[in-house]
């Protein structure tokens, strides 16, 4: 299994 | 000028030991309705969101807007330095290089003031939409703690599969599997001691149980934790900090290569 990032979830305001 | 006082330094002292193994540095940001923190770890997998309302504080004054750059360290380490029971303020001036804490005995015969350098800090916040979850499970916060560290022994990831029967955390590994299943409480006498589960649509989703272990840091802020999970989102996990805000945890799941 992978571990995605957080930034890929929630954008960069 | 900044300055925000609580009677009691336990709940700072606690909030400090519930994100100090995720965040190295964080930059707080001070407004008339509070302090906020919003940081991610530094692999970028997990974001913390820290809320701590004005009307919280004994003494809550802050005439201009102020994002302070702290080392998560040092505070830990000044934070450690405070009795429970002494009184806490935190305070700047405008355009601070320093942030000072003082903290003061219960009697008053005791006044220690620690200064420490503020950091410049890259602001870079996310934006969290508002998600309605598919599972929404309220249990006690020492249970979570108590189920994440022993399933961190079978394996480096804990699946939660959530559905109307109940939730089920479960870990595999080399030397065996193991699962633990909860089911919704029926009566309890206890607030505290309740197994909620609010349920939409069946989840299951897996975590890296290095990030779970981080966040159970937080279970002596509150009795219980809230889980929100739903399909290929991060997970929810939030403590309340008494009547003063909470602390949030995102965390991104595993996905299958």
């Amino acid at each position: 299994m992978s571990q995605r990032s957080i930034t890929s979830f929630f954008g960069k305001k | 000028m900044f300055e925000a006082r609580l009677a009691q330094s336990a709940i700072l002292k606690k909030v400090l030991e519930a994100v100090k193994d995720l965040l190295s540095e964080a930059t707080f940001e001070c407004s008339d309705s509070g302090i906020m923190v919003q940081a991610m770890d530094n692999a970028h997998v997990s974001l913390v969101s820290l809320n701590l309302r004005s009307d919280g504080f004994d003494k809550f004054r802050c005439d201009r807007n102020l994002s302070m750059g702290m080392n998560i360290t040092t505070m830990t380490k000044i934070l450690r330095c405070a009795s429970s029971e002494d009184t806490v303020t935190l305070r700047a001036w405008d355009n601070p290089d320093n942030i000072i804490f003082i903290f003061e005995s219960p009697s008053k015969e005791k006044l220690a003031e620690y200064e420490m350098k503020l950091i410049n800090m890259d602001q870079e916040h996310l934006g969290i939409p508002e998600t309605m979850y598919s599972c929404v499970v309220k249990m006690p916060s020492a249970e979570f703690a108590r189920i994440c560290k022993d399933l961190s022994q079978f394996g480096e990831a804990i699946t939660i599969a959530c559905s109307k029967e109940g939730v089920k955390f479960s870990a595999a590994g080399d030397y065996g599997n193991a699962n633990i299943k909860l089911a919704q409480t029926a009566e309890v006498d206890k607030e505290e001691e309740a197994v909620c589960i609010d349920m939409q649509e069946p989840v299951k989703l897996t975590f890296a149980c290095r990030y779970l272990n981080s966040f159970v840091k937080a279970t002596p802020l509150c009795a219980q934790v809230k889980l929100s999970m739903s399909a290929d989102v991060p997970l929810v996990c939030e403590y309340s900090i008494g009547e003063i805000g909470h602390i949030r945890y995102y965390l991104a799941p595993k996905i299958d290569d």
